[in-house]
Protein backbone atom coordinates (compact mmCIF):
# COMPACT_ATOMS: atom_id res chain seq x y z
CA UNK A 1 0.00 0.00 0.00
CA UNK A 2 1.01 3.31 -0.21
CA UNK A 3 -0.41 6.84 -0.38
CA UNK A 4 -1.22 6.85 -4.07
CA UNK A 5 -3.74 3.69 -3.87
CA UNK A 6 -4.53 4.37 -0.82
CA UNK A 7 -5.81 7.97 -2.40
CA UNK A 8 -7.65 6.51 -5.34
CA UNK A 9 -9.39 3.94 -3.32
CA UNK A 10 -10.76 6.22 -1.23
CA UNK A 11 -11.61 8.79 -4.34
CA UNK A 12 -13.27 5.60 -5.64
CA UNK A 13 -15.28 5.08 -2.62
CA UNK A 14 -16.01 8.57 -2.45
CA UNK A 15 -17.35 8.22 -5.91
CA UNK A 16 -19.85 5.48 -5.46
CA UNK A 17 -21.21 7.09 -1.96
CA UNK A 18 -21.44 10.67 -3.98
CA UNK A 19 -23.52 8.95 -6.58
CA UNK A 20 -25.74 7.32 -3.72
CA UNK A 21 -26.22 10.15 -1.97
CA UNK A 22 -27.26 11.96 -4.81
CA UNK A 23 -29.93 9.07 -6.15
CA UNK A 24 -31.30 8.82 -1.95
CA UNK A 25 -31.31 12.60 -1.18
CA UNK A 26 -33.23 13.72 -5.05
CA UNK A 27 -35.28 10.75 -5.27
CA UNK A 28 -34.08 10.98 -8.88
CA UNK A 29 -31.17 9.10 -11.03
CA UNK A 30 -32.37 12.20 -13.48
CA UNK A 31 -29.09 12.11 -16.01
CA UNK A 32 -27.78 8.97 -14.73
CA UNK A 33 -27.01 6.10 -16.74
CA UNK A 34 -28.19 2.58 -15.81
CA UNK A 35 -26.14 0.98 -18.64
CA UNK A 36 -22.84 2.58 -16.91
CA UNK A 37 -23.58 1.92 -13.72
CA UNK A 38 -24.80 -1.77 -14.45
CA UNK A 39 -21.43 -2.74 -16.31
CA UNK A 40 -19.82 -1.60 -13.12
CA UNK A 41 -21.56 -4.19 -11.08
CA UNK A 42 -19.90 -6.31 -14.44
CA UNK A 43 -17.12 -5.26 -13.44
CA UNK A 44 -17.12 -5.45 -9.43
CA UNK A 45 -18.60 -9.16 -9.68
CA UNK A 46 -16.30 -10.80 -12.10
CA UNK A 47 -12.96 -8.96 -10.64
CA UNK A 48 -13.72 -9.96 -7.16
CA UNK A 49 -14.57 -13.75 -7.60
CA UNK A 50 -11.53 -14.12 -5.11
CA UNK A 51 -13.06 -12.66 -2.56
CA UNK A 52 -12.55 -15.36 0.05
CA UNK A 53 -8.95 -15.09 -0.69
CA UNK A 54 -7.55 -13.42 2.38
CA UNK A 55 -5.20 -10.64 1.63
CA UNK A 56 -5.95 -8.00 4.29
CA UNK A 57 -9.22 -6.84 6.39
CA UNK A 58 -8.69 -3.54 3.85
CA UNK A 59 -9.22 -5.60 0.53
CA UNK A 60 -11.83 -7.84 1.56
CA UNK A 61 -13.93 -4.57 3.12
CA UNK A 62 -12.97 -2.22 0.02
CA UNK A 63 -14.18 -5.48 -2.26
CA UNK A 64 -17.39 -6.29 -0.62
CA UNK A 65 -18.15 -2.04 -0.80
CA UNK A 66 -17.53 -1.95 -3.87
CA UNK A 67 -19.53 -4.59 -4.75
CA UNK A 68 -22.77 -3.80 -2.40
CA UNK A 69 -21.95 -0.13 -3.24
CA UNK A 70 -22.69 -0.80 -7.07
CA UNK A 71 -25.13 -3.12 -6.62
CA UNK A 72 -27.55 -0.94 -4.61
CA UNK A 73 -27.11 1.85 -7.03
CA UNK A 74 -28.23 -0.34 -9.82
CA UNK A 75 -30.94 -1.42 -7.57
CA UNK A 76 -32.15 2.26 -6.74
CA UNK A 77 -31.89 3.26 -10.54
CA UNK A 78 -33.74 0.36 -11.94
CA UNK A 79 -36.55 -0.45 -9.41
CA UNK A 80 -37.32 1.94 -6.53
CA UNK A 81 -36.30 5.69 -8.78
CA UNK A 82 -37.12 3.79 -11.94
CA UNK A 83 -40.09 6.16 -12.93
CA UNK A 84 -37.21 9.02 -12.98
CA UNK A 85 -34.69 7.17 -14.87
CA UNK A 86 -34.61 8.66 -18.69
CA UNK A 87 -34.24 5.50 -20.85
CA UNK A 88 -34.24 7.85 -24.08
CA UNK A 89 -30.98 9.49 -23.21
CA UNK A 90 -29.07 6.25 -22.36
CA UNK A 91 -28.81 5.30 -25.85
CA UNK A 92 -25.03 4.20 -25.93
CA UNK A 93 -24.90 0.88 -27.85
CA UNK A 94 -23.06 -1.05 -24.99
CA UNK A 95 -22.89 -4.31 -26.56
CA UNK A 96 -19.53 -2.14 -28.84
CA UNK A 97 -17.91 -2.21 -25.34
CA UNK A 98 -18.56 -5.78 -24.13
CA UNK A 99 -17.56 -7.82 -26.99
CA UNK A 100 -14.16 -5.94 -27.53
CA UNK A 101 -13.78 -6.46 -23.84
CA UNK A 102 -14.66 -10.27 -23.58
CA UNK A 103 -12.31 -10.58 -26.68
CA UNK A 104 -9.19 -9.20 -24.90
CA UNK A 105 -10.03 -10.83 -21.97
CA UNK A 106 -9.41 -14.57 -24.30
CA UNK A 107 -6.54 -13.22 -26.21
CA UNK A 108 -4.80 -11.24 -23.78
CA UNK A 109 -4.93 -12.89 -20.13
CA UNK A 110 -1.77 -13.59 -17.68
CA UNK A 111 -2.91 -16.90 -17.45
CA UNK A 112 -5.31 -19.17 -19.22
CA UNK A 113 -7.92 -20.20 -16.29
CA UNK A 114 -11.38 -18.84 -15.48
CA UNK A 115 -10.21 -16.23 -12.62
CA UNK A 116 -7.49 -14.66 -14.65
CA UNK A 117 -9.39 -14.38 -17.97
CA UNK A 118 -12.90 -12.57 -15.85
CA UNK A 119 -10.23 -10.47 -14.10
CA UNK A 120 -8.91 -9.59 -17.17
CA UNK A 121 -12.41 -9.24 -18.85
CA UNK A 122 -13.19 -6.96 -15.89
CA UNK A 123 -10.04 -4.54 -16.14
CA UNK A 124 -10.93 -3.73 -19.90
CA UNK A 125 -14.46 -3.29 -19.11
CA UNK A 126 -13.89 -0.85 -15.97
CA UNK A 127 -11.57 1.30 -18.75
CA UNK A 128 -14.48 1.73 -21.16
CA UNK A 129 -17.70 1.61 -18.59
CA UNK A 130 -18.03 5.28 -18.02
CA UNK A 131 -18.74 5.35 -22.18
CA UNK A 132 -22.35 5.48 -21.53
CA UNK A 133 -22.60 8.05 -18.89
CA UNK A 134 -20.40 10.63 -20.75
CA UNK A 135 -22.29 10.00 -23.59
CA UNK A 136 -25.34 10.76 -21.51
CA UNK A 137 -24.05 14.05 -20.80
CA UNK A 138 -22.94 14.98 -24.40
CA UNK A 139 -26.46 13.94 -25.24
CA UNK A 140 -28.42 15.99 -22.86
CA UNK A 141 -25.89 18.85 -22.67
CA UNK A 142 -25.39 19.23 -18.82
CA UNK A 143 -25.09 17.24 -15.76
CA UNK A 144 -25.66 17.91 -12.31
CA UNK A 145 -22.55 19.48 -10.25
CA UNK A 146 -23.20 15.99 -8.16
CA UNK A 147 -23.31 13.91 -11.18
CA UNK A 148 -20.12 16.35 -12.10
CA UNK A 149 -18.68 15.65 -8.73
CA UNK A 150 -18.91 12.18 -9.12
CA UNK A 151 -17.39 11.59 -12.36
CA UNK A 152 -14.21 14.03 -11.36
CA UNK A 153 -13.91 11.29 -8.22
CA UNK A 154 -14.26 8.55 -10.46
CA UNK A 155 -11.86 10.05 -12.93
CA UNK A 156 -9.67 10.89 -10.26
CA UNK A 157 -8.87 7.21 -9.04
CA UNK A 158 -7.50 5.60 -12.32
CA UNK A 159 -5.57 9.05 -12.30
CA UNK A 160 -4.45 8.23 -8.56
CA UNK A 161 -3.83 4.26 -9.77
CA UNK A 162 -1.23 5.60 -12.23
CA UNK A 163 0.86 7.52 -9.89
CA UNK A 164 0.85 3.99 -8.08
CA UNK A 165 1.93 2.25 -10.76
CA UNK A 166 4.86 4.32 -11.40
CA UNK A 167 5.52 4.06 -7.17
CA UNK A 168 5.17 0.54 -7.84
CA UNK A 169 7.57 0.04 -11.05
CA UNK A 170 10.47 2.25 -9.11
CA UNK A 171 10.00 1.24 -5.48
CA UNK A 172 9.09 -2.44 -5.93
CA UNK A 173 9.99 -3.83 -9.65
CA UNK A 174 6.14 -4.34 -10.04
CA UNK A 175 4.26 -4.41 -13.27
CA UNK A 176 0.81 -5.19 -14.31
CA UNK A 177 0.72 -4.14 -18.09
CA UNK A 178 -2.94 -5.11 -18.46
CA UNK A 179 -3.31 -2.72 -15.55
CA UNK A 180 -1.87 0.02 -16.75
CA UNK A 181 -2.48 0.15 -20.45
CA UNK A 182 -6.50 -0.12 -19.31
CA UNK A 183 -5.87 2.26 -16.57
CA UNK A 184 -4.20 4.84 -18.65
CA UNK A 185 -6.98 4.51 -21.53
CA UNK A 186 -9.67 4.93 -18.94
CA UNK A 187 -7.84 8.13 -17.68
CA UNK A 188 -7.59 9.42 -21.13
CA UNK A 189 -11.47 8.86 -21.44
CA UNK A 190 -11.91 12.08 -18.82
CA UNK A 191 -9.76 14.45 -20.15
CA UNK A 192 -12.58 16.34 -21.91
CA UNK A 193 -14.36 15.97 -18.42
CA UNK A 194 -11.64 16.96 -16.21
CA UNK A 195 -11.21 19.98 -18.81
CA UNK A 196 -14.82 20.98 -18.31
CA UNK A 197 -14.94 19.97 -14.90
CA UNK A 198 -11.88 22.35 -13.89
CA UNK A 199 -12.73 25.46 -16.03
CA UNK A 200 -16.81 25.42 -15.18
CA UNK A 201 -17.84 23.19 -12.03
CA UNK A 202 -15.10 24.62 -9.48
CA UNK A 203 -15.86 28.07 -10.83
CA UNK A 204 -19.75 27.62 -9.39
CA UNK A 205 -21.34 27.05 -13.17
CA UNK A 206 -23.17 24.34 -14.00
CA UNK A 207 -21.71 21.66 -16.24
CA UNK A 208 -23.48 22.92 -19.53
CA UNK A 209 -21.64 21.80 -22.97
CA UNK A 210 -21.64 24.12 -25.86
CA UNK A 211 -24.31 23.27 -28.18
CA UNK B 1 4.75 -12.77 -11.60
CA UNK B 2 2.24 -12.36 -12.94
CA UNK B 3 -0.12 -14.94 -11.55
CA UNK B 4 -3.20 -14.65 -9.59
CA UNK B 5 -1.74 -14.05 -6.17
CA UNK B 6 -0.06 -10.45 -7.15
CA UNK B 7 -3.54 -9.16 -8.06
CA UNK B 8 -3.67 -7.60 -4.97
CA UNK B 9 -4.77 -3.97 -6.11
CA UNK B 10 -8.12 -3.33 -5.96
Amino acid sequence: MNIFRLAADISHAVAIVLLLYKIWTSRSCAGLSLKSQSLYVAVFVSRYLDIFRFVSFYNTFMKLFFIIGSSATVYLMAFKFKHTYQKENDSFPVLYLILPCIAMAFVLPYEYNPVEILWTFSIWQESVAIFPQLFMVQKTGEAESITSHYLFALGSYRGLYILNWIYRYVVEDHVDWISIVAGVIQTVLYCDFFYLYITRVIKGRKLDLPA
Amino acid sequence: GHSHDSHDEL
